[in-house]
């Protein structure tokens, strides 16, 4: 379970200070889908980032399962990030020199897992990208970029997934068939948390949280 | 005027062969709004560079203006490329070290055109980044990376614009108000070949081309 409470994130530039949140008050429970929507800029993806123990907060409390993140030793923070939660950034951010196969394996190697060759290529060929296996970054269409990095969260069997727009550059089939592949995750127990600026995926998952200017708008069930 | 001959497109990896145009015919006239859609993978992208004269095709004809492009003086193409076309690309490419004043303004380092500085800021302004104008890259969120290269690509008041998914981080108020923004170019005699994976925004263009596995499944007035 992970529970923010007053959490603000300040970027300070200068004279300039950006409030990206602004206080933000939320509890997020095992198994649950749900998405985060809102205007550009209004702090969806710092929040997830949060969420996911990537960024700490200026100020306010993260707990995970009641305990403060701030009283955590690095070393259990890393080995959360690294085994217990799969992340799809919104800039995919992909190995150049790798293929779409070691791209989608790395994570196994920062953490304790094992996939053998025909379960990773069963993921790859889950989101549609066998004829491209071999292929670096540089080959790939923007789609097939997305769709890799969508493979790389699911391969070390994560309990949270949190998708930063995983369907932004994809055509409606694909990202039927993404949103398809979330869904049947969360029937298996995985928790998701679904950033996406398409209404009919947020109106398809169980809860609404609705950002505007670094603040919780509504959090709605559907 | 564009026009495509039979134009093909291969990429060879090695001993595979990726046949990402297969023979597209296409004539396109000034003053055109059409939409590119289709399949992630299709070849959207690689059909935009074609046209936008940023990559040749592996076969088959390319005219503009009836003059056959493989006969024209590099510089003459590269004069084409930095005054007459604006590029919206998929992946942003922003320069990481400049802000978005400095981004939005380097076409301009290369093309003969001349804006002063209050020009500048209005075009940031009608992309709603009047409040981040002094941000470097990494300090802007998805959509605002996507609007920075929108603004960008206007800043040499081109005849065309060429624009790759320009909506796919944005939500649908943003995404409304950049293409409002491109239909009032349009107005002005701009032409506009938008790709684009939302069937609204497709919709709302003159002209629909449908792209499936490198070929033309359909090219139907709306
Ligand atoms: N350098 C390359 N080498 C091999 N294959 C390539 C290369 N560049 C692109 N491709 C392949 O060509 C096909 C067409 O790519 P393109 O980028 O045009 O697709 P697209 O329609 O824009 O897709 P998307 O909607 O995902 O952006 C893709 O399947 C891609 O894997
Ligand atoms: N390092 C930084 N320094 C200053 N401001 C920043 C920095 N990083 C992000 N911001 C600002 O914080 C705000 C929230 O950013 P965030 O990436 O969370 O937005 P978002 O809701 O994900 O937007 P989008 O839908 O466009 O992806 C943005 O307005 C952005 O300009
Ligand atoms: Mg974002
Ligand atoms: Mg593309």
């Amino acid at each position: 379970m992970i529970k923010l409470e007053k959490v603000e994130k300040i970027y300070q530039r200068g004279s300039e200070r950006v409030r990206a949140l602004k206080g933000i008050d939320l509890e997020i429970e095992r198994g649950e889908f749900l998405s985060i929507v809102g205007p550009s800029g209004s702090g969806k993806t710092t929040l997830l980032h949060i969420l996911g123990c990537l960024d700490t907060p200026t100020s306010g409390i993260v707990r995970l399962d009641g305990i403060d993140i701030e009283t955590m030793p690095e070393k259990e923070l890393v080995k959360i990030r690294r085994e217990k939660i799969g992340y799809i950034f919104q800039q995919f951010y992909l190995i150049p020199g790798l293929t779409v196969y070691e791209n989608v394996s790395l994570p196994l190697t920062f953490s304790r897992k094992e996939r053998n060759r025909s379960e990773i290529e069963n993921l790859i060929e889950m989101v549609g990208l066998k004829d491209r296996i071999n292929h670096k970054p540089n080959q790939l269409s923007g789609g097939e970029m997305q769709r890799t990095a969508i493979a790389r969260a699911l391969v070390n069997n994560p309990e949270f997934i949190l998708a930063d727009e995983p369907t932004g550059n994809l055509d409606s089939e694909n990202a039927e068939m993404i949103f398809e592949l979330l869904k049947s995750l969360h029937n298996k127990g995985i928790s998701i948390i679904l950033i996406t600026h398409n209404p009919d995926l947020a109106q398809r998952t169980e809860r609404i949280i609705k950002l505007k200017d670094g603040i919780i708008e509504s959090d709605q069930m559907v």
